[in-house]
This record gives structure tokens, C-alpha cells and sequence, in this order.
């Protein structure tokens, strides 16, 4: 049984990369077989994981250039896996608009890779564009990571939104995996009321770990290695174990 | 003579509202008249200074269905103005494909307010589509907010290629105004390390005025509120002041 979960959240920076690769990281350190998909023309998961951009990747997948067994690259992590993103992937979105599956060429790209891992992640981009809607048509979870500020909350409504409206056109399955809040400053005021009026709204549907702003975390990328293997002792890495055992509670 | 200054960064997060509204405010405050135009379908921009969504915005403009007296909006901060966003803009993408003149809506739209402002401050989405394309050409600088981490630092060769791109086909006027960078945390070694390599390579491109991470700046939306006005004594506030100065005496 392989679940597929796409990291989605139109706004900029509130760590849906960062969550794609450390969860993914301490799923595999489980003992889990762990694919990241890297659906985001700037390619910061494949960096994450030292993935080389310039061999064939996701964009020559869907463009059916190259087969399933072609784009998967292995990462220094064991059971860790990746397809990597190139900046091809930006004209897709010009690309795909006329075709009529538009929103299910990831979908159909990666049919053939379920069944070979327990889980596949998926990074999207910035954007409710085409290539966010390929991920939340290819995923039956999807994973909403939320910065504990003002326009993150912002963006909330606008999100569910096109959530309900992929549910009812595109994909019936999908439903809302968590929303995990990240870069949390527990001194700041501002933190704790978002976090406040968001379990209000969502209830059970936020995951319990909260992870922290720490530095740690955006230091890790530069040396290509997930948090796990760049300073597992740090808070952040302690988070994002933390979150690994509750998606496995959750089942 | 007026300015246009577009905010542009397809990395997410890295401060391009957050320094708009601020360095539009400081402008304003230091007399001079200054139109924010939220080209951002999230309209983060907007609400920053309590622009009304409901009323024709900028996606009315560029369709030719209002006129530019009819989408200024006044705010509550003097010589302030905007041009608010609406999530219908989001559509425009797809909309704009098929026009011969897709990237030079916004700069036709927006030139019966030139003349009337000293500076036209437009910000743009997370992306390097065709938002941000309209954003290049109707500006006569480029501004690069800057977060002084390691993901903003991987895409700003693919921006400069972009923006050499539209130079060279859509926009030859347009000029790199500067790069700010944000978020500037002294206590991090990857803050030193991003803005070391950075100064290095773009030398007095680079505005010497550095905004350090602080917690009012991102309070004051839920106000609002630009800084000037929800917390003028903060090191956020300072920050923004001394740029706008420097922007001055760029001239
Ligand atoms: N918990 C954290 N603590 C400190 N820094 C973090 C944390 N999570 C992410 N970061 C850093 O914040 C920045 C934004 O995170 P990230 O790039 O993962 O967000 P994103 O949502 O994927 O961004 P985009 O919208 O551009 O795809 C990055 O530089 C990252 O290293
Ligand atoms: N100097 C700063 N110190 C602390 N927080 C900041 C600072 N600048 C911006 N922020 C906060 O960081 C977040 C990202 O900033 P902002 O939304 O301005 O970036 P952006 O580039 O416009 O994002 P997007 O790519 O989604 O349009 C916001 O919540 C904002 O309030
Ligand atoms: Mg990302
Ligand atoms: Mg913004």
C-alpha cells in the first residue's frame, strides 16, 4: 500500500520543501521506501538531497521521454529516494494548458512507482497553477505545512478552496493528510495566535508536533543532506522525527 | 518623473510584499506620492494597507474593465496609495497565454498613472510566469528582495537569467535597481556566508541598508498597518527608513 502526499500551500517559504525532505528522511530512517518527487521548477528538494538536476527528472517523466525506472535517482540516505526537478519543468505549466488530462499527467507518470515504495512525497511550487494540481490529483493526502504568520493564514481560505474544487472535479480521493505548523517562535505573540485559531478551525486534522524556527534547517541544504544526517541531535531534527512516528500513527 | 519599481523573486517567502508596503511607506512619509500596485493574486500587498478586494482592482484594469480612476484606492497612511489584487487574477495566466501582447498588459495598463506619482511600486507572485513577466516589462527596475538563506541564494541565477531574457526581448529599459536583502539574522553563520558571496559577486548592486529579522514587521499586516505606522521605533521600521533613504539618493 503506498501513500502519496503532496506538500501544498500557495504561499512562498512556509517550508514545504524543508517538510517533504525531513519527513521523508526519518520515514526512511523507519525502515519505510521513500520516494520524493520534486514538482517545483527550482529544484530546492532535489538540491536538498544532493539529486543531479541535470540528468533526466520529472519533466522528461511526464513528457514521457524517459520511463519511471530512468528518473529515479538514489540519495546518500538509504531507503531515500528521488526524482528530481529541472527548470524545464517552468514551461510545463505553458505546455500542458492545452492538452485536455492537463492535471493528470503526474498522475499517470507515476502510476508505475506505486507498489515499490511505502510512500512517495511530493513538492509543489508556490502557486494553485497546473503543476500544484497535478500533485493534488496524483496524491491521496495532501499535507498543508503553515508558518505561524499573518499571510500564511491569509492564504488558508484560498487553498481549501481549490482543495474542495480538486475533490469535486478530479480527484474524489483526496483528502487533507494534516496541517503542520513549522518556523515556530514560541516568543513571539503573533505564533501562538495563529496557532490558536487554526486548531480552533481544523481540530484533529493538525498534526501535534509543531516544528520549530531553527536555524539547523536551512543550513542543512547547503551541504545537500536532510537534517537527519546533517545535525540529528538539533531541535529541528528532533521535530521532524517526532512528526515521522505521528503520520505512522496515523496510519 | 516617475519610478517603477517592480519587487521580483519567484523563490517564495523572502520578503517582496513585505518590502513594497514598507519602503512605499517610508517614501510616502518622506513626502513623495507613491501607488502600490499588488500584481499577486494572493493580495497580500492589499491587505497590508486595508486595500478593499471587493472593489475593481488591478484584474479589472488590465481587462479593460475599469479605468485607472476607478481602481486607485486611497489608504490610511498620506501620500500612500493602491491598485488592490483580487484571486481573479489568478486566471489571467491562463487567460494571457493566448494574447500576442500577453507580457505588456499591466505596462499599458498602468500608463495613464504614470505622471501622477513619483514612484509605481508593483509586487509579484512566487514564479517566473506571467505575472511576474508583466511585472518586468511595465517597470523600469527590478528590485531583489533577498532572504539570507540558502534555497533564495540557489535561484538567483535563474532570475538574472530572466530578467536578461526580458531585457533583451520584451523590455530593454529595464535595470537590476538593487538587491535588499531580508531576514537578516547576525546571530546565524549562513546569514554572513549568503550575504558575503552575494556582495561579492553583484558589488554595489547590493543596498548597503540591511533588514534584520524582526517580529514586528510581520505583525503589522494583521494591523493593517505598514511599519511606519504600527511600530516606527522598531529595528523593522529603521531598517525600511534608511533604504527608502538610500533609494532617494540613488535618485
Ligand atoms: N523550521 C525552520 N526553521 C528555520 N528555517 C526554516 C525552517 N523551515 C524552513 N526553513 C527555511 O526557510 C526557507 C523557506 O522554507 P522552504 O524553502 O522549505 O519553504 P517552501 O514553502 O518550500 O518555499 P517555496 O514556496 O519557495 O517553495 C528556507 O530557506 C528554509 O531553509
Ligand atoms: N524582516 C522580516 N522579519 C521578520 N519577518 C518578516 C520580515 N520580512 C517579512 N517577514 C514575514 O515573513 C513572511 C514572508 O514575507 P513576505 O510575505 O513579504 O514575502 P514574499 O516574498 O512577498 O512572499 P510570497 O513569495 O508568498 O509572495 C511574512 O509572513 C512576513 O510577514
Ligand atoms: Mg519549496
Ligand atoms: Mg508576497
Amino acid at each position: 500500500m503506498t501513500h502519496i502526499i503532496v506538500f501544498a500551500n500557495q504561499k512562498g517559504g512556509v517550508g514545504k520543501t524543508t517538510t517533504a525532505v525531513n519527513l521523508g528522511a526519518y520515514l526512511a530512517e523507519s525502515g519505510k521506501q521513500v520516494l520524493l518527487v520534486d514538482f517545483d521548477p527550482q529544484g530546492n528538494l532535489s538540491s536538498s538531497v544532493g539529486g543531479d538536476r541535470s540528468k533526466p527528472g520529472v519533466y522528461e517523466l511526464i513528457g514521457r521521454n524517459a520511463g519511471a525506472g530512468d528518473v529515479v535517482q538514489r540519495t546518500d540516505s538509504e531507503n531515500l529516494w528521488v526524482v528530481p526537478s529541472s527548470p524545464d519543468l517552468a514551461g510545463a505549466g505553458i505546455e500542458l494548458v492545452e492538452e485536455s488530462r492537463r492535471e493528470f499527467f503526474l498522475k499517470d507518470a507515476i502510476q508505475p512507482l506505486r507498489g515499490r515504495y511505502d510512500f512517495i512525497l511530493i513538492d509543489s511550487p508556490p502557486s494553485l497553477g497546473i503543476l500544484t494540481l497535478n500533485g493534488l490529483v496524483a496524491a491521496e493526502e495532501v499535507f498543508i505545512p503553515l508558518q505561524c504568520e499573518y499571510f500564511a493564514l491569509e492564504g488558508l481560505a484560498q487553498l481549501q478552496q481549490t482543495i474542495r474544487s480538486v475533490q469535486g472535479r478530479l480527484n474524489s480521493a483526496l483528502k487533507i493528510g494534516g496541517i503542520v505548523f513549522t518556523m515556530y517562535d514560541s516568543r513571539t505573540r503573533l505564533a501562538h495566535e495563529v496557532v490558536e485559531e487554526v486548531v480552533g478551525h481544523f481540530g484533529r486534522i493538525v498534526f501535534r508536533t509543531i516544528i520549530p524556527r531553527n536555524v539547523r534547517l536551512s543550513e542543512a541544504p547547503s551541504y545537500s543532506m536532510p537534517i537527519n544526517r546533517y545535525d540529528p541531535s538539533c531541535l529541528g531534527a528532533k521535530s521532524y522525527r517526532e512528526l515521522a512516528s505521528e503520520v505512522l500513527e496515523r496510519g
